[in-house]
């Protein structure tokens, strides 16, 4: 389970932007969640500081009951590495290393074997349609295919969360599809899933959306009169 | 016009891909098409080589009669400059500049005022729904915003011809509309639009549907039976 209790992030480098204010929410262990609204009101915002990525300007995150904005930097990282798999709106991929080695990269801290990180990794790209595109590098990639090398990433150390941020923004209606079936079946197994995006199809599998507008939670019935 | 004979890239850096094979297309004047298809097919390749920022490993281009393929490296730069506006998959932003310098750059060559830049840029930045993120660098801004920059930049030397790859991917569906709307007029002012999508709002309002499989084009009735 998930919680935030009065989240707020404001940025101030500058350009003084309140980015989220005051948002409070619960995500059920195992549900499957998605965030919406409209471009720039702070989606991404919020998924980066449930995914401890980020520290609020004043509120809290807490996972299984673990305040993540009270913790050392060092235990932040820890319970990312174990219970979380991250997918970034632009990816991150690591550009010097291959599609195989960018998802092995994400089960480094998990202890398992280099040899079973290969198999694994190589699994799981097949599972997301690259199995020709291990060894490529991303500006070998099309823009569809770095995302898919993401979502394998994320999936790698068998995550119990697990934070999407627009995962089909640069997929096809049938590459998709095979990805919402992928997620379907991650969900089923017991894991939590919060997905930000635009994609109605996405948005039908969710059993509760998460509505931010202006940085602020709206209520089931205000989303209607937009 | 726009048209393509046998257009053809092979990708040969150690991972041999054949991303485009024989292509031929013909792209009317002041048209509106979509360019669609699966993740990793060729679509971006085939945007990259219509708007000379690429050569094809054979095959020719011809933009108004004038051959792309065959003209030198600064008669290419100035064709572009002077006739295209390009929006890239992953926005190429410059990391440095504002957003209002972002668009800025793009009228540099086109003999306009640094007063009237400003202004221009100013403008269509408000058009795409930033003006209150004039003087915010990409880093400050959130995946919609800065697409909505790049957006704005291929507007800014008024372009004959605008080409777009997956200009929706990051928008919300209001946003998305509010674009669509955009792109309509530019449309009816007898500007030729090509855009890679893979949002159905985006190909209803084409006149031409360009479908790309497996690097190769796809004729109607084909495309029913996947
Ligand atoms: N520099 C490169 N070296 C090797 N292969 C490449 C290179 N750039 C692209 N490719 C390959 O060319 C093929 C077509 O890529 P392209 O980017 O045109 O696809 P796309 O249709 O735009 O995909 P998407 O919808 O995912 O953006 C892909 O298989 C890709 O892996
Ligand atoms: N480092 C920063 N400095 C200043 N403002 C920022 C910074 N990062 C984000 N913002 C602002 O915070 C707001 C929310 O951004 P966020 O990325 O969360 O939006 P989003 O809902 O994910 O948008 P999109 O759907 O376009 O991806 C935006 O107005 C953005 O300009
Ligand atoms: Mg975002
Ligand atoms: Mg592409």
């Amino acid at each position: 389970i998930i919680r935030t209790e009065k989240l707020t992030k404001v940025y101030d480098s500058g350009y003084r932007t309140v980015a989220l204010q005051q948002v409070d929410l619960q995500i059920p262990k195992g549900s499957l969640s998605c965030i919406m609204g409209p471009s720039g009101h702070g989606k991404s915002t919020l998924l980066h500081l449930i995914g401890g990525l980020d520290r609020p300007s004043s509120g809290k995150v807490f996972l299984d009951d673990v305040e993540l904005t009270a913790v050392t930097a060092d235990r932040l990282t820890e319970i990312r590495a174990r219970k979380l798999g991250f997918v970034f709106q632009f990816f991150n991929l690591l550009p010097v290393l291959t599609a195989l080695e960018n998802v092995q990269v994400a089960m480094m801290l998990a202890g398992i074997s280099k040899r079973e990180q290969e198999e694994r990794a190589a699994e799981l790209l097949k599972l997301v349609g690259l199995e020709d595109k291990l060894r490529a590098r991303p500006n070998q990639l099309s823009g569809g295919q770095r995302q898919r090398v993401a979502i394998a990433r994320a999936l790698a150390n068998d995550p119990e969360i697990l934070l999407m941020d627009e995962p089909s923004g640069n997929l096809d209606s049938r590459s998709e599809a095979e990805l919402l079936e992928q997620i379907g079946k991650v969900n089923a197994q017991g894991k939590t899933v919060v997905i930000v995006t635009h994609s109605e199809k996405v948005a039908e599998m969710a059993q509760q959306i998460i509505y931010i507008r202006d940085g602020q939670l709206v209520l089931g019935k205000e989303i209607k009169e937009q």
